[in-house]
């Protein structure tokens, strides 16, 4: 199985890869993975390792290659069907983002409260009401959801998710979700990222 | 010296215990603490013991005392002064996020390049320009940045912030930021975090 140490970094070196190709490099080895990352050459060999073997000693791995391998693991050869839950603020702006289509997630669906927000056409998606969650969800065929709702409403809805299908859940209420140990659950804290930055600066007697 | 996968936890462990105290508990064992920030008690005590010694074996933690240990710790006995820069999707909404207040970090600037949004108020701090960026910073006192810059300007900008004494940078933008050792940086990724959750449902057969 695959540390979730690795599983983090995964991302990283998919991106990686992928300006690796804009740039044409043909072949490329885990020093440069790791300069372009951020990260050494011997984490970079190890995490690879999981994926199966292809690099080849003294020269690197094939780009395309470790592209395809790399989408595959992550499962994003095709796109991912998300669904955005709470068109607020951060909802919007999520929503918005061309950088989504580039990394393999595709916003199919956009819910809300809201009836006012209801309706309003937003690229090529409207806004459709919460009440309508598990028809939208089983229509669209979607895989992920991102939660932007308020800290009070996000269990309700994370649980209508599960009960429609839902297997993964990006949560951006600061709140701790109790679902099924089966659904896949990322929780966004940015507020805390500010404190462990902070943490540093306190470090620094700063 | 405190292990960085501690660090990241210490945030979820100050906000269950603000929880608790919200729930006039005076005392919160190891088993409570895991149990509201969805970890293990062993990994809790583990985690605390490195902040020094102040649970009592049987009875648990004071409440107060670890709030004030973990704040310490953390930095965020007091405000700390953040500016965002890049007002707009992302900067927006997060400038306007209420609960930044509560977790210790304070909005003091908001800089865009666009001229037609400097001097539009956001609640009670005007957008200013950045080309004002050194004299923002140094008026205002600005321990930690946002950047909600689009890809290409991130670097250019980390590196006027830095010069200018900034120490530590929260990039929203994707692009691996090359600063100095001792310049603390949290890298945001939400497409790549989609992409774990893929990775689980891929693990799935889903
Ligand atoms: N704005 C930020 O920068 C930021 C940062 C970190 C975390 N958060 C968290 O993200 C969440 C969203 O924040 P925001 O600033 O966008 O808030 P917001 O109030 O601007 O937006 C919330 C949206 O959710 C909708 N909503 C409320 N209940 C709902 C329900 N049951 N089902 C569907 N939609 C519902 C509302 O109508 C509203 O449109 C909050 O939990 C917040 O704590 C926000
Ligand atoms: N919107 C999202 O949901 C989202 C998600 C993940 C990552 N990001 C990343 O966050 C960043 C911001 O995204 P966004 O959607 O808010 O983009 P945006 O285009 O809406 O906003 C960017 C803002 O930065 C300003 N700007 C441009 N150059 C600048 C400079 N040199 N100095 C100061 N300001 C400058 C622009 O005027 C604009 O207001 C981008 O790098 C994006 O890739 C966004």
């Amino acid at each position: 199985a695959v540390p979730p140490t690795t599983v983090d970094r995964l991302p990283v070196y998919l991106r990686c890869l992928l300006q690796a190709k804009g740039m044409r490099m043909p072949v490329i080895n885990s020093v440069q993975i790791a300069e372009m990352a951020g990260t050494n050459a011997a984490q970079v060999r190890k995490d690879l390792s999981y994926l199966g073997e292809f690099g080849t000693r003294g020269i690197g791995y094939d780009v395309d290659s470790l592209i395809t391998q790399l989408s595959r693991c992550l499962g994003v050869t095709e796109q991912r069907r998300v669904a955005i839950v709470g068109y607020g603020r951060l909802g919007s702006a999520l929503q918005s983002y061309p950088g989504f289509e580039e990394r393999g997630m595709r916003v199919v669906a956009v819910l809300d409260a809201d009836p006012s927000k209801v309706g309003t056409a937003v690229n090529d998606t409207a806004v459709e009401s919460i009440d309508e969650l598990e028809a939208v969800v089983s229509r669209e065929g979607v895989e992920i959801a991102v939660l932007t709702v308020p800290a009070e409403a996000a269990q309700a809805v994370a649980n209508r998710l599960v009960a429609v299908g839902v297997g993964a859940i990006m949560n951006f209420a600061p709140v701790r979700l109790d679902l099924p140990a089966d659904v896949a659950v990322r929780q966004a804290d940015v507020a805390g990222e500010l404190q462990v930055l902070s943490f540093h600066l306190e470090l620094q007697g700063r």
